[in-house]
């Protein structure tokens, strides 16, 4: 089923903001990010916040992305 | 907490910063004011001390900025990305830029600068983000009041720089409660469109039925308005409604709005002036009632006519068999009144009169 343009709007804020706070690599823009990296990427930010540990864009993690919050990343360099 | 890889640090105790330049925002002495602060709240457990210089370049140089502003790391408008800051070192180490497309404020009404600041200049001396809610290293903007560390973050920055050597005296916020903790109490717990919400000193968890885990929360983070300590909470399913007591005040929240003309006084339901604060409050759906409980007795309040029920205040003992004590905490479900007292929680048959089961209070959150 192809994605709706609310799903993409989902997907492309969720990119930014792993890309952000979480080190996605952003070489892969324009290319749909491969799933499993983009997955484990959200799971590690479930993680830090305590959400569900899912690796879905459900609505508590969107949510949470959408928080005005500081801009330096939560992880590594 | 956690610090920044290599746990960079300034080697040198004695820190300089200058402000380069001011947003229009705010009074020029109100941003000397709200840095200053925010510089004090870390020297306060440290031995660093900071001087401001007025020209050149100083460790910490702090700026106000939009969007792409120097440093190929741009903001990002209002709302989103509020400020960033880079950990101790030469160059851009240490300075510290806020979003000037944000609303730079002295109190709640927009992002309060004083409170960003302290996070960013935790930043400025090697504090990365915390996962503790209730850390001010947390990444989620939170408007609090009161002293801003807490534990968590009084410890991590120690683990860079170590104690004050003449400390003051500080009373950190505590950290976020633990859910598994066996001695876990809870303040209040109420009903609200279909989730559980159980209040626990500035926080709340959120139970919602399809989530696993409950998500931990600030009050103030979703209710601003609300005290970061409530007594008691209850649904009004049908009128749409959660009311949240504190001390001899009541709100009513319809979802995350506060209704106007709230916060009322308690006594506004009829309670004598004796009465202080209500320990817990439980509506009955099959019965239109709202118990409130205080100390050894409870009342029983009419949704309906809108008037406290008469022969009350009535001994919880007496009515409630088997629930000696004074209650923390009032839920119900499908004919089951749940009563959290300390560490435990009572399932009482409001049919038949009587307690079912005893567990441990936070078996209600997986544990």
């Amino acid at each position: 089923k192809p994605l709706s343009s609310e799903d993409i709007d989902k997907q492309l804020l969720a990119e930014k903001y792993l890309r952000r706070f979480y080190g996605l690599p952003s070489g892969l823009q324009g290319s749909r990010t491969s799933s499993n990296f983009l997955q484990a990427k959200i799971k590690e930010m479930q993680k830090f916040f305590k959400l569900e540990v899912t690796g879905n864009l459900d609505d508590n993690t969107l949510a949470v992305m959408k928080e005005p919050r500081c801009g330096v990343p939560d992880i590594g360099e | 907490y956690n610090h920044f890889p290599r746990h960079l640090k300034w080697e040198n105790n004695n820190v300089t910063f200058r402000i380069v330049n001011y947003t229009p925002d705010l009074k020029k002495a109100d941003v000397d004011k709200a840095i200053r602060r925010a510089l004090n709240v870390w020297a306060d457990v440290t031995p660093l001390t900071f001087k401001k210089l007025y020209e050149g370049n100083a460790d910490i140089m702090i700026s106000f900025g939009s969007k792409e502003h120097g440093d190929y790391n741009p903001f990002d408008g209002p709302g989103g990305l509020l400020a960033h800051a880079y950990p101790p070192g030469q160059g851009i180490g240490g300075d510290t830029h806020f979003d000037e497309d944000e609303q730079w404020t002295k109190d709640s009404s927009a992002y309060n600068l004083f409170i960003v600041a302290a996070h960013e200049l935790g930043h400025a001396l090697g504090m990365s983000h915390s996962t503790d809610p209730g850390a001010l290293m947390y990444p989620i903007y939170t408007y609090t009041t009161g002293y801003p560390l807490a534990e968590d973050d009084i410890e991590g920055i120690q683990a860079l720089y170590g104690p004050n050597p003449n400390p003051k005296k500080v009373k950190p916020r505590p950290d976020a409660p633990k859910k598994c903790d066996p001695e876990l109490t809870f303040d209040a717990v109420t009903e609200l469109r279909g989730e559980t919400i159980i209040f626990k000193d500035r926080y709340y968890w959120r139970i919602h039925p399809q989530m696993v885990e409950p998500e931990l929360t600030l009050i103030k983070s979703t209710w601003p308005s609300i005290p970061n300590k409530v007594d008691a909470a209850y649904e009004n399913p049908e009128k749409d409604l959660v009311i949240i007591f504190s001390g001899i005040r009541m709100w009513a929240l319809n979802g995350y709005n506060l209704v106007d003309g709230y916060p009322k006084y308690i006594h506004k339901l009829g309670l004598p002036k004796s009465v202080r604060k209500i320990d817990a409050a439980v509506h009955i759906k099959d019965t239109g009632k709202t118990l409130l409980f205080t100390d050894e007795d409870y009342w029983s309040y009419d949704e309906t006519t809108e008037t406290m029920d008469s022969g009350y205040p009535r001994s919880i003992e007496d009515d409630f068999p088997g629930i000696e004590d004074e209650v923390d905490a009032a839920a119900y479900h499908y004919g089951y009144l749940y009563f959290f007292h300390e560490h435990l929680q009572y399932e009482y048959s409001y049919n038949s009169k009587k307690v079912f089961r005893i567990q441990r209070a936070n078996s209600i959150l997986n544990c």
